[in-house]
């Protein structure tokens, strides 16, 4: 029995052991959040005494890129900061925050233009960051997926959230229709859905969570690597499908894998806060784990995984835990009933491929 | 024509105050998006290094590889120097890549710069913004050099609903 996710309940359901931690010396990851927050030291280092028994771990950030700001810290920069240093244990940690941006800056766009002026980075960026596709010019969009692009090449894996609304949903006069998020639906990045446990007590398998982002871009098209995957799913529940006209088949689908999303234990100012949920918790998991397979990777003499979206799909979810129960929120009308898409056997835009199972994705990435 | 961003929503969402317009001379900080060189060789070279069935697997660039790669032409750079600095905007500052530009200047010269623009501040939660109100434009002969210009539009996310999301769909 348990009382919400802990780093504990995390290495169990995922397979990590203790041993599970990384060592090499050139491995790093971080997490960037343009909240205008900022996570405290003293609260990463009292959870990592509250939460970190189990499994050896740094209790501190090694660098912080930007400005922090004062007064409270922020809710969302604790979680990403005490959860990827919870699953990717041991293994130096950036943080890239912002508060001190000019008034009239895009503080995701400042992390993009810093992207292209440090030469030095860490292998693994966890970003909790989405806006609706249709709020943003196709301008901007075709260049920030340049910019993922050119992180890609250098090795950097870029894992964003899938966003916390399911499926969306835009009111478009009489017709409604799903309302994919962008970085999310880029095809140059990874995109990390979200789930619970089947009884939220207990290490179980896991379902959908309902909040779980993901769908069809309306901006770009469905890339090569994918669209066996997810012709397969569209043949699979084609009879159980949301109507065509909410969604574009043809668009780059999303998300590529998951976490658990839902009732996390966080320590923030000094208050450990149950309930706290959303892909931005999921996230940051996904990333410390991808950082102990590039530490294995590196101690190998192996290059860093980098975009690793090309490589997942090959694996045809293999090393995953299959979601396959549960739905995510969509329109709430006559048609859809508040119902987005529905998990499925293999590829699904509510999880992906499912939830990592560290022994076997290790195995999977590490040839 | 002239218009980089004409789809790019440019209403404020709900939950930011109106504070009024920008002094004129108050100064802003504008990004430059340059028009880059071989995105397609860069697509190609992602998809080579990220496939585990080529013979390129894993072999990632350094940051100078995908400076050389991408950089934005002489031509390019020339024309959007010369407009910015036809409007006295000469405190610039440029990335390793040099596909971006980040410049200060006041809002006066920022609304003369980019026709159509208005920089108003706006709040929310105690967090003070500069955004336009109204979609701007840049001159023809530049308008092919440039992806798009930052910090008009967009608005940081609002995260704080982490909990709330969550307590308020349990108790639904």
């Amino acid at each position: 029995l348990h009382l919400g996710v802990t780093p504990a309940i995390l290495r169990a359901r995922y397979n990590l052991t203790a041993a599970d931690v990384g060592s090499a010396q050139n491995n790093s990851q971080a997490v960037a959040q343009f909240l205008e927050q900022y996570y405290h030291p003293a609260d990463l280092a009292e959870f990592m005494s509250m939460f970190g028994r189990s499994f050896q771990h740094l209790s501190q950030v090694d660098r912080v890129v930007g400005t922090q700001g004062e007064g409270k810290a922020g809710l969302e920069a604790s979680l990403d900061v005490e959860y990827i240093m919870s699953t990717g244990a041991n293994i130096s940690t950036w943080v890239f925050t912002n508060p001190g941006r000019h008034e009239s800056q895009e503080p995701f766009l400042q992390w993009m233009v810093l992207l292209s002026n440090m030469s030095d980075l860490p292998w693994v960026h966890t970003i909790s960051y989405g806006d609706d596709e249709d709020s943003l010019s196709t301008a901007y969009m075709m260049r920030i997926n340049t910019e993922f692009m050119k992180a890609g090449v250098r090795g950097l894996s870029l894992l964003f959230a899938s966003g916390d609304s399911g499926a969306g949903c835009r009111h478009l006069g009489k017709e409604n229709s799903f309302r994919p998020s962008f970085p999310a639906s880029s095809p140059y990045v990874t995109t990390v859905g979200g789930t619970s446990f089947k009884n939220p007590f207990k290490v179980t398998y896991e379902v959908t969570d309902y909040i779980s982002g993901g769908g069809f871009s309306n901006v770009f098209k469905m890339p090569g690597y994918q669209v066996g995957a997810v012709n397969g799913y569209l043949n699979t529940v084609a009879a159980t499908l949301p109507p065509q006209s909410y969604f574009n088949t043809s668009g780059r689908a999303y998300p590529d894998m998951a976490a658990l999303s839902d009732n996390y234990w966080v320590v923030t100012n000094r208050v450990p806060l149950p309930w706290v949920s959303g892909t931005s918790a999921s996230t940051p998991v996904v990333g410390g784990m991808l950082s102990l397979i590039n530490d294995q990777r590196l101690l190998k003499g192996l290059p860093a995984l980098g975009f690793l979206n090309p490589r997942l799909y090959k694996l045809k979810g293999q090393p995953l835990f299959d979601v396959t129960e549960g739905c995510h929120l969509g329109c709430l009308d006559e048609k859809v009933q508040g119902k987005g898409f529905c998990a499925a056997p293999a590829w699904d835009p509510v999880t992906g491929w499912g939830t990592p199972n560290y022994p076997a994705l290790l195995a999977a990435l590490l040839k | 024509s002239g218009y980089l961003e004409y789809d790019q929503d440019v209403l404020m969402p709900q939950g930011w105050t109106h504070v009024g317009r920008v002094d004129p001379a108050e100064e802003l900080e504008l990004t430059f998006a340059l028009k880059q060189q071989n995105v397609h060789l860069l697509e190609e070279t992602l998809r080579l290094v990220s496939d585990p069935d080529s013979a390129q697997y894993g072999k990632h660039l350094s940051l100078e590889e995908v400076a050389s790669l991408v950089r934005p032409s002489e031509l390019t750079q020339k024309v959007v120097r010369h407009w910015l600095q036809s409007h006295g905007i000469t405190s610039c500052l440029t990335v390793h890549t040099q596909d971006f530009l980040q410049c200060a200047m006041t809002a006066d010269v920022a609304e003369r710069l980019l026709p159509g623009s208005r920089f108003n501040r706006y709040l929310r939660d105690g967090l003070s913004l500069v955004r336009s109100s109204a979609p701007y434009s840049v001159h023809d002969d530049v308008h092919q050099h440039l992806d798009f210009v930052g910090g008009l539009h967009r608005l940081p996310p609002k995260g704080q609903d982490l909990i709330q999301k969550k307590q308020h769909s349990k108790t639904s």
